[in-house]
């Protein structure tokens, strides 16, 4: 464990706490894209599939439950919590995000780190994790404003794939001098993709402005 | 192999 991953994996944990305080606090979930939660929870089952059959540390096997376990409390709320339910926005989550799952799966199994099951569904939830944001990007678009809560979960969202970048080059020069190409290509495909965000979120908070994205 | 150092990140 470098403090990369560490700043990472709590920044990823953070993000997830801003966004389930906003939704039981404000009981909303408007701006939350469920596409994007229902991609999450689909990454996370198909991640930690070793969760009961490899022990790592009970810091791994901790998380790895915390973050199957909000990532699905998550969906539960926006799908079927009476009074939250009726705030999110159906009409302009509309990413078809369905669509992303076969072609990831495909190049699971065209480029899997060892053709076994439990391995090519982790290179797939890699793949798929990179591209779940997508929904939620494309509704921020569609939000006349976004309210703090939500701009801070997408922020930390993307923060914390960044550090695990910088966790790897740490790994790479320190310990395994081994490249790693999936989770590498992936992690750079989906920070890039926060790349517009960042830089209006970041403007936003030095402007001391609302943030919105340009259609 | 490749796959143990992958796996003890999250």
């Amino acid at each position: 464990m470098n403090i990369f991953r560490l700043a990472g994996d709590m920044t990823h944990l953070l993000s997830i706490v801003v966004l389930l305080l906003k939704i039981r606090t404000t009981k909303s979930c408007a701006g939350i894209s469920l596409k994007t939660q229902e991609l999450y929870v689909i990454v996370f089952i198909t991640r930690y599939l070793d969760l009961f059959t490899r022990y790592v540390s009970f810091y791994n096997t901790a998380m790895k439950l915390v973050f199957i376990g909000t990532s699905v409390a998550i969906v539960w709320y926006m799908r079927l919590h009476k009074v939250v339910k009726q705030t999110y926005s159906r009409d302009e989550d509309t990413f078809k995000h369905y669509l992303l799952i076969p072609p990831c799966f495909i190049l699971a199994l065209l480029i899997p780190l060892e053709f076994t099951v439990t391995e090519i569904l982790w290179s797939f939830s890699i793949y798929l994790e990179a591209v779940a944001i997508l929904p939620q990007l494309l509704l921020l678009q569609r939000s006349s404003n976004i309210d703090n809560l939500t701009g801070s979960y997408v922020f930390l969202l993307g923060a914390y794939r960044a550090l695990y970048i910088v966790n790897w080059v740490y790994r790479f020069f320190t310990e395994t001098h081994k490249i790693r190409w999936i989770p590498w290509i992936s992690g750079l495909v989906q920070t890039a993709l926060y790349a517009d965000f960042f830089y209006y979120y970041i403007k936003s908070w030095k402007n001391h402005e609302k943030l919105r994205l340009p259609a | 192999t490749v796959t143990t150092d992958l796996k003890d990140e999250l």
